[in-house]
């Protein structure tokens, strides 16, 4: 069962996850008293990249306009740093003492801050990136809530005119998120959903145009009207059965079980 | 232990400018 729910994520922290945990084991079992490595040098490029990051990462907070982006992240960015200052005290204590295990401890306290730092900024990242996703889903959604007003051929055609971009759209970005997915099951909800909206929404617009057909022509315009608000219903089903698979991850699954 | 420590901490360096590049490219 893969640890991280997205590929991106996964590919850059799993290698450092495995050697974090494996350096723990190794110090936990060292107890032969060998001196450790001058540090420094390595220590001050991690440093210098956090130095970086947090100044990006700072930059990012002012222009986006995704309030808990803005809020959460500066936590992460001060996570990474405290990290690093534990890397540079441990390096600095073992310069004058190679053999303090004051400083192995700190080595692994900053290396696994760094870890959680990292890894709590990228989700930062993942869970706005899925924001943006819904909203685009919820403008779909507020299409739906006026197909029952349309009565006019025009404003169908005004309809179908704004509804295509916004659910290409949808349809693209949540192919491209699934294809990111670590676990199979939410990559193969997302699939059946986006081909259940494919196949409704030419559906939708026929009976909404045979709505109007009927109407204009004085007839009976229930069954028209029901098969118009089942199309709808179905394709309300599928959005929101799309955010929610999009909020959920390996964790949550998990957790069912 | 020599090698594993300078190990991880090029790992971490590299982590940290692959964590800089999402933050880029995800902000363009």
């Amino acid at each position: 069962m893969p640890v991280f729910h997205t590929k991106t994520i996964e590919s850059i922290l799993e290698p450092v996850a495995f050697q974090v945990s494996r350096l723990v084991i190794l110090h936990e079992e060292a107890e032969d008293g060998n001196a450790m490595p001058d540090l420094s040098k390595p220590v001050e490029a991690v440093s210098w990249a956090v130095e970086n990051l947090t100044k990006v990462g700072k930059e990012t907070i002012n222009k986006s306009d995704d309030q808990i982006l803005r809020a959460d992240m500066p936590n992460s960015l001060q996570r990474v740093d405290r990290a690093a200052r534990l890397l540079e005290e441990a390096a600095y204590m073992l310069k004058s003492d190679p053999y303090s295990q004051q400083a192995r401890q700190l080595l692994i306290e900053g290396s696994r801050g760094i870890l959680q730092g990292t890894s709590s900024l990228l989700l930062c990242f993942d869970e706005s990136e899925v924001r943006k996703l819904i909203k685009s889903c919820q403008k779909v959604l507020a299409y739906m809530q006026v197909v029952e007003v349309i009565e006019r051929m025009e404003d169908l055609v005004t309809f179908v005119k704004d509804l295509t971009p916004a659910l290409t759209k949808v349809s693209r970005d949540v192919n491209l998120r699934q294809r990111e997915l670590t676990h199979q099951a939410h990559r193969e909800l997302l699939l059946r959903c986006l081909e259940n909206l494919k196949q409704e929404a030419p559906g939708l617009i026929s009976s909404m145009k045979t709505y109007i057909q009927l109407l204009n022509s004085k007839s009976s315009t229930q069954h028209a009207a029901e098969n118009r608000n089942y199309h709808t219903g179905r394709m309300v089903h599928e959005l929101n059965e799309i955010i929610r698979v999009l909020q959920l991850t390996t964790y949550d699954d998990d957790e069912w079980d | 232990l020599r090698v594993g420590w300078e190990q991880l901490l090029t790992s971490i360096h590299r982590n940290i400018n692959e964590v800089e590049n999402q933050i880029l490219t995800r902000d363009s």
